[in-house]
């Protein structure tokens, strides 16, 4: 469903250049869930959002299904994005102005569409929103916030869903519902799911664990037990 | 060194108000390390926004050494922060526009001081931060920003830190190096330290955890083991 090759990305020049990513080859098969775990700058994040057409690679190949991510202009990786792609921030990246249901709704809402009849309610249920969805984010505590952001990556059901860390500011019980909703659309629709985290305890719910050191994979684990 | 008497704060009127903290009773002893747990939304920023001053209470008591904060004007206790307190927001709340060195002096300098000699080496190189101190907030990773979050807390060597949930970005062992600057912080300059986590594996730093449930205290645990 998703897949990098090569892929390399550069901040600034000379003796300040930052190797960010470093030849990264890795592979998410669809319906699979894949957690990726590394040190705190090892280059996760940055490798999530070139795989999401988010940012772009200085070489190398990223495909989403039979897509080349790296000839696509930003309107056609707009497109695709909106079609296709659920994120999750890392920051979140709410809109202040509107109320936390908006926020979740906006991406469907700039396609001109709306959730599927009952999943917006189920989604809310399971990440224990009720109540909270007519505040707007500054009223919100932290990891409400991150449900939010959760929420509104999950309620369009794209076909891939990256997730840059999305249960650090959840106490565990929080992050189990999380968790277990994402492991049920793995296991019943086939969404493929790729999830940065640094808790082991999380990484136990997805398929395989990639680790990255330094802007590169350093090996995988299939099966993993916390 | 810091204590809670019947803390109350109410968000909103009538039906829709949120008790965001329910007649929270807490003290926190010079020189004692107390983690602070509890469910998402359960009122843990709020109440240590409370007691740092940052934030006023509805009714109650917020005590800082022999000072009643919810007497004081603005001007008062931004005199009493800069020169007893030190923050580590939830979400970081860094200036975009400067540096992380920058950042992390900032507080100093509005009060027209340096960190003391040594000091500001010694914080960074424990916190992995060195070559990333020229570069300004948007080009660091998520856990790198929560760094500097942290460092600016503590280089000015304040006589009570309040930390929201910082090393949620962190790989376990980054943020076992500055739970480590922490405890030794504790132990040789007796700084007070309230610290709120999800990861049962830092509050086991501390002295006690305290646990928060629907705003507000339901038992402590001494000398708590991961
Ligand atoms: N301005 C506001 N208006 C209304 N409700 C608010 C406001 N700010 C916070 N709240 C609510 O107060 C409650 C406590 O929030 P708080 O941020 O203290 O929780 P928390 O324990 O820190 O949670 P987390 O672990 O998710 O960070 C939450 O239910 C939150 O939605
Ligand atoms: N605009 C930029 N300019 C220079 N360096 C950058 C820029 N953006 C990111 N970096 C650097 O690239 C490296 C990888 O960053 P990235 O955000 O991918 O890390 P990460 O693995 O997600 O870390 P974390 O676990 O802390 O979130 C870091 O060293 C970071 O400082
Ligand atoms: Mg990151
Ligand atoms: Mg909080």
């Amino acid at each position: 469903a998703a897949r990098l090759r090569g892929a390399t990305k550069i901040y600034g020049e000379g003796d300040a250049a930052v190797h960010a990513l470093n030849g990264v080859d890795v592979a998410f098969g669809r319906g699979e869930f894949t957690a990726v775990m590394g040190p705190s700058g090892s280059g996760k994040s940055t490798m999530m959002h070139c795989a999401a057409g988010l940012d772009q690679l200085t070489s190398g190949s990223v495909r989403i299904g039979d897509r080349e991510l790296t000839t696509m202009n930003d309107r056609e990786l707009t497109l695709l994005r909106r079609a296709e792609i659920g994120f999750v921030f890392q920051a979140f990246n709410l809109i202040p102005s509107i109320s936390a249901e908006e926020n979740i709704v906006m991406p469907l809402a700039m396609s001109g569409e709306r959730p599927r009849h009952g999943v917006l309610e189920d989604v809310v249920s399971v990440l224990g929103l009720d109540g909270r969805l007519s505040h707007r984010p500054s009223e919100l505590s932290g990891g409400q916030q991150q449900r939010v952001a959760v929420a509104r990556a999950l309620v369009a059901e794209p076909s891939i869903v990256f997730a840059d860390e999305p249960t650090g500011n959840l106490d565990t019980r929080t992050g189990d519902e999380i968790l277990g909703f994402i492991r049920r659309a793995v296991d019943e629709r086939h969404q493929t799911t790729v999830m940065v985290t640094h808790d082991p305890a999380a990484a136990a719910w997805a398929d395989r664990v990639v680790f990255f050191v330094d802007g590169s994979v350093h090996g995988e684990l299939r099966n993993p037990t916390a």
